[in-house]
């Protein structure tokens, strides 16, 4: 299903979803969850959002029935701890590959990704300093290193 | 009267999927 221009700022973490399936579902679950609160909030009165979420909301219910016995999704505050880990090691791959010199396409996905997963961790609270200080700089870095690899230039 | 209904039928539905939001979460 196409997803509707107004909830365009939910396509990179639905995107996520999609390439979290099969290689770890409790973080397909959560990219999905956070897309759904934060769609709701961005438009759930169009007929084409309504559709959209409600869709979205049938995907939830269904992996959550399919993962049962998946702790990380059962229990939240497992689930918490399971995404912010991935995060960080998402970050910290990224990060040792910038501090080593080597830029390439997988850093930057890398990159991009930790900072799309701190935004996933709202759905279990509010963000600590640290989580909005690592994602600030995980988006910084992604957009930074893939600016000077399309120009030729050596990041920094 | 239209848009009343039309505006009460749009807040019946985000109701429902903010209760089905709820459940999914155990928080009901």
């Amino acid at each position: 299903m196409s997803l509707p221009p107004q909830l365009k700022a939910i396509q990179h973490h639905l995107r996520t979803a999609q390439e979290h399936e099969q290689r770890d579902p409790a973080v397909a679950y959560y990219c999905r969850l956070y897309a759904m609160q934060a769609g709701m909030k961005l438009d759930s009165k169009t007929p084409e959002c309504r559709k959209f979420l409600v869709k979205l909301m049938d995907q939830l219910e269904t992996m959550k029935n399919a993962l049962g016995n998946h702790e990380s999704i059962t229990q939240e505050i497992v689930g918490h701890a399971h995404i912010e880990n991935y995060a960080l090691k998402m970050f910290l791959y990224a990060d040792n590959e910038d501090r080593s010199g080597r830029f390439h396409k997988n850093m930057i996905k890398s990159f991009y990704t930790a900072s799309l997963l701190v935004d996933v961790l709202s759905v279990f609270g509010e963000l600590s300093e640290e989580n909005i200080q690592h994602r600030k700089y995980a988006r910084w870095k992604a957009t930074h290193i893939h600016t000077c690899l399309k120009n030729g230039e050596t990041p920094q | 009267t239209g848009s009343v209904v039309g505006a009460s039928v749009a807040s019946t539905e985000q109701d429902e999927l903010s209760q089905r939001l709820a459940r999914l979460r155990d928080q009901v």
